[in-house]
């Protein structure tokens, strides 16, 4: 896994040919709210528990 | 670590079972049907091979030609994924048609039933035992079908787990899993984009597998170069900032096959089969 190859599949996944360049002052204002973070951290726990079997 | 062979007899079902019959008057009174049909009670991988004299035979069948004697073999492959106890059936109907058809003398049909998995255990290396013919027992035929079956220990062929940290990786190293970290702060282009997480362990499968030895490779000529890869992943979910409408807002995404959760020793993509759960 190199950070190229992780990239590659964050913009095939949210379908961008190129990365997003956020502004500065959207970024400083940016608050994760409380259900998307829950979001996550559910993802997150998943992803501990259940496998997939690749090759 | 066991092989072993075991004669029968081919039947076709017009004629009736009992010894002395001789073949030579049912060999073409229609198509004989021939199923293989054994318990798989131990798990693994279970690799049925057809195996008569005749024309060499690719992987889509008989070739429309007849046989001849000598001149290579047929060979019907399936494998099989047996993690579960039941019967496994095999439609040899093909190869039975194909070794009837060659002229007499012709050689013993034989029907090769490979079992491999790791951690073999008792069960799979005394299933000869279990295995029966009808003529078991009658003095041995020329020309009659033969099975022969086959159980390979794969244990000491597999991967060994996470890798020793206090060890430096070498040539020698058994295939492990190792860790890797992907630190994302320190990757420009996820800047202000990829709020969480700031990195993860994403390990690499290293180290060699070893190689079944050179008499096992006759034996198990499918058996290719076995390679560490990782046989087992899970997905990485992350929170980026997308912009949209003039806004920007947080989202949650989920990335396939990002942290490697288990490497494995597999050749030709196929891996070694697992331990049984109880």
């Amino acid at each position: 896994m190199t950070g190229e190859q992780l990239l590659g599949s964050l913009l095939r996944q949210l379908q961008l040919s190129e990365v997003p360049v956020p502004d500065r002052v959207d970024m400083e204002e940016l608050v994760i709210p409380a259900q998307v973070r829950a979001q996550y951290v559910a993802l997150l726990r998943r992803s501990h528990g259940d496998r997939s079997r690749g090759k | 670590r066991f092989s072993h062979s075991f004669r029968g007899e081919a039947l076709p079902p017009c004629c009736p079972r009992s010894h002395g019959q001789g073949q030579a008057g049912c060999a073409h009174s229609g198509g004989v049907k021939g199923p293989l049909a054994f318990w798989d009670s131990v798990g693994g991988c279970v690799r049925a091979t057809v195996q008569g004299a005749g024309a060499e035979r690719g992987p889509r069948g008989p070739s429309q030609s007849p046989p001849s004697r000598g001149a290579g073999s047929l060979s019907c492959l399936r494998l099989v994924s047996a993690h579960e106890s039941g019967w496994k059936v095999f439609d040899v109907t093909e190869a039975v048609n194909f070794w009837q058809q060659l002229s007499q003398p012709r050689p013993p049909l034989l029907l090769q039933v490979s079992v491999q998995r790791e951690h073999l255990g008792p069960l799979a290396s005394g299933a000869h035992r279990l295995v029966r013919f009808a003529s078991q027992g009658a003095p041995a035929g020329l020309g009659e079908p033969q099975l022969e079956l086959h159980t390979l220990d794969l244990r000491d062929y597999g991967a060994q787990g996470d890798c020793d940290p206090e060890a430096p990786v070498t040539e020698g190293t058994r295939c492990c899993r190792q860790e890797m970290y992907i630190d994302l702060q320190g990757m420009k282009w996820a800047e202000n984009w990829v709020l969480e997480p700031p990195g993860f362990l994403a390990y690499e499968c290293v180290g060699t597998c070893q190689q079944p030895p050179e008499a096992l490779a006759i034996k198990w000529p499918f058996l290719g170069p076995r390679q560490c890869i990782a046989s087992e992943t899970a997905s990485l979910p992350m929170i980026v900032s997308i912009k949209e409408g003039g806004r920007t807002r947080p989202q949650v995404v989920s990335l396939p096959n990002m942290r490697v959760q288990k490497c494995s020793c597999a050749s030709d993509g196929a891996l070694v089969p697992r331990r049984l759960q109880p």
